[in-house]
């Protein structure tokens, strides 16, 4: 998996 | 977006109106941790800085907006509207054991060392404790008014709920964020102890009342 961070969330 | 992070935003959404609902209705913030609400000021103004470069949706955007603006109203409440119903004697956790090891840490670890990434991070660790003055508040005067145990039980589980939510994510969008993963399981273990009290005791009609 993409260790991306997930910026999206709250 | 899947379901188990849309319920977790409705809950999160749901705890600020029973929060507000609770100070007008009993015209008081007894009960409730002035510390622990600015914390959440300084977690929300930190991490959605990104209003002002980082556009994602209609959806997030307003939300931000709306987890701003209500936890300044909260303060605001507590400050002056209902100053004399709070009891700073009361709530006495020394919020710099929190935000100094959150400094540290979002500066040791993170993505990028980059002015807003570090923001963004201290954020995520300082979100994840900052219930603690709340909870500490609780343990001392051993009871609270039931309305206020809701607002904490919707607050825990839409921490709860974005552990199922990332699981989702891992295995449909092949994505996962360590930091905020750590950070919201630390988070949704210190609700434990509460939860088991809430469900055992508030859920069956009982008063929320901890062993002497």
């Amino acid at each position: 998996p993409r260790r991306s961070p997930v910026k999206d969330e709250l | 977006m899947n379901l188990f992070r849309l319920l977790g935003d409705l809950s999160h959404l749901a705890s600020i109106f029973i929060l507000i609902h609770k100070i007008q209705t009993t015209r008081s913030c007894r009960g409730i941790s002035f510390q622990t609400q600015a914390l959440y000021v300084t977690v929300f103004v930190a991490r959605y800085i990104d209003l002002f470069f980082r556009w994602i949706s209609l959806y997030n955007f307003f939300m931000k907006i709306f987890f701003i603006a209500s936890s300044v109203y909260i303060l605001y409440l507590m400050k002056y509207r209902y100053r004399p119903t709070h009891d700073p004697s009361i709530d006495t956790f020394k919020v710099e054991y929190l935000v100094g090891p959150a400094v540290v840490l979002s500066l040791i670890f993170n993505y990028k060392f980059e002015f807003t990434e570090i923001l963004w991070t201290f954020s995520i660790y300082l979100e994840a404790v900052a219930i603690l003055p709340q909870l500490f508040m609780l343990q001392r005067t051993g009871e609270a008014e039931t309305i206020t145990t809701h607002y904490l039980a919707a607050l825990g589980a839409y921490r709860a709920l974005y552990i199922p939510n990332w699981i989702y994510r891992y295995f449909t969008e092949d994505v996962v964020d360590p930091i905020a993963i750590v950070a919201g399981l630390v988070q949704t273990g210190l609700y434990l102890d509460f939860f088991y009290v809430y469900f055992t005791k508030v859920l069956q009609g009982q008063k929320f009342e901890l062993p002497a």
